[in-house]
């Protein structure tokens, strides 16, 4: 496919986008479908930050919006909801992309021109549109009027159909401070509009370069990527927010028991006593050991001891680990 | 994962945004390899945990026992990398925003 454009991009020259087919990274990450322009220009910006780290613009963010396409007394209008973008986001550029449709006659100059007799010169045919105005205005979210006109530009069509961006950063950044997030671009190349124009994938978009001063606060992420249970309320199984549906959940659950019973060291034949039991006060250390060595008692059997004392020995029986004679003599004169 | 060793150091972790939820929005990356900071940051620690002074004073206060109850110093993330995620915003556009922080590269005691 054709180069991929060179960013950060200097918004002033006319970038001469090539369309292209989108790679297969841009397929397998924007999903099956057909791409539009903005989403593989998108991609493209993030391939360049993961190759190089350079900031995109010389911010932390690049937003993207579509056009969303109106008719409006016979025009074209192209609206741009520019509301996402977030108070702590400091724009640095914006840039509008369109692609200029190949004109639909070759111009006379394009074409050789071979008369077939002396007496009938060349026809000219008469000349395309060579230039496509862009008004652009802004408007409040909810207001009734056209808005309020930001700028216009004359801009040179090409012989053949291509991408051409222009930086609209003053027009983008007036149209924020006076709180109309509602932008609209209306081409006029002249021509009658045929019809009703349909969206295609190749509508114009506009980029906004920022950067983002709240990106550093401690959970900036959550701030945008935490967002409500992706599960519409009244979900069959509701499910905690992000937690996928187990059935199709390949992630393997690990068991948190430990294997078999717990091996414990306690002493055979010993009276045990909760660790943590505070000692009665008339119990002295010579009383817990009367002689140097206590006589082994045989141990009751599993049922007696569970019996005798219940409360005093874990519900889960516990395997008594052997030890020698002399390991016993050491532990107890310990 | 228990050959590892004891003392402050970075474990392996990979996050897949499939598994907290919000491979909706995520369109890349699908997955990252963000890493965690575990490990004891007992006295006397050696250089490689890359104690703050105040680290240090810390675990020998609490070495010493003078007063009871200071825990040892917390095995935290010390030099962390940025990620650039591309995702979809509320409307649906496609937003490249480059966050700070959501790596670790070393680990230290804190």
């Amino acid at each position: 496919s054709h180069s991929a454009p060179s960013w950060p991009f200097s918004p002033t020259a006319a970038d001469n986008l090539q369309e292209s087919p989108p790679g297969d990274a841009a397929t397998a990450a924007l999903g099956p479908g057909p791409q539009d322009m903005v989403a593989v220009h998108m991609l493209r910006l993030y391939e360049k930050y993961n190759r190089r780290g350079a900031q995109p613009g010389g911010g932390n963010t690049v937003r993207s919006f579509r056009a969303r396409l109106e008719v409006v007394n016979q025009k074209a209008v192209y609206f741009f909801n520019l509301s996402s973008i977030q108070d702590s986001e400091m724009i640095l550029t914006a840039t509008f992309h369109f692609y200029s449709e190949p004109p639909r006659w070759p111009r006379a100059r394009d074409v050789p021109c071979k008369p077939r007799a002396k007496s009938t010169p060349c026809r000219m045919l008469p000349p395309g549109p060579t230039r496509l105005h862009v008004l652009f205005r802004s408007l409040a979210q909810n207001a009734a009027t056209q808005g309020l006109l930001r700028g216009a530009m004359a801009l040179a069509l090409p012989s053949r159909g291509l991408w051409q961006a222009k930086d609209i950063s003053t027009i983008v950044k007036a149209a924020r401070r006076n709180g109309e997030l509602l932008l609209t671009a209306q081409l006029d190349s002249g021509e009658r509009v045929p019809g009703v124009p349909k969206s295609t994938p190749r509508a114009p978009y506009i980029l906004v370069y920022a950067n983002d001063l709240g990106i550093s606060e401690p959970n900036s992420v959550a701030v945008t990527l935490q967002r409500y249970d992706p599960f519409p309320a009244g979900d069959p199984a509701p499910r905690a927010a992000g937690v996928r549906n187990s059935s199709a959940d390949p992630r393997v659950r690990r068991a948190a028991q430990a294997p078999g019973p717990l091996q414990d060291n306690e002493l055979p034949g010993l009276d045990e006593r909760p660790a943590r039991a505070p000692l009665a006060p008339h119990f002295h250390k010579q009383e817990l050991w009367p002689g140097p060595f206590r006589t082994l008692k045989p141990r009751p059997a599993r049922k007696e001891r569970r019996r005798k004392g219940q409360d005093s020995f874990p519900a889960i029986p516990s395997q008594v680990l052997d030890f020698d004679e002399k390991t016993m003599q050491k532990a107890r004169r310990r | 994962q228990w050959d590892e060793p004891r003392v402050c150091a970075r474990r392996y972790l990979k996050v897949d945004f499939a598994d907290i939820g919000w491979n909706e929005w995520v369109i890349s990356p699908k997955s990252f390899d963000a890493y965690y900071c575990a490990g004891a940051c007992e006295f006397p620690m050696p250089k490689i945990v890359r104690p703050s002074n105040h680290a240090t004073i810390q675990s020998i206060v609490r070495a010493v026992g003078i007063i009871p109850g200071i825990p040892e110093p917390c095995c935290v993330p010390d030099k962390m990398n940025s990620l650039g995620v591309l995702f979809l915003d509320e409307n649906r556009n496609v937003v490249l925003k480059v966050y700070p922080n959501m790596s670790v590269e070393t680990c230290a005691c804190r």
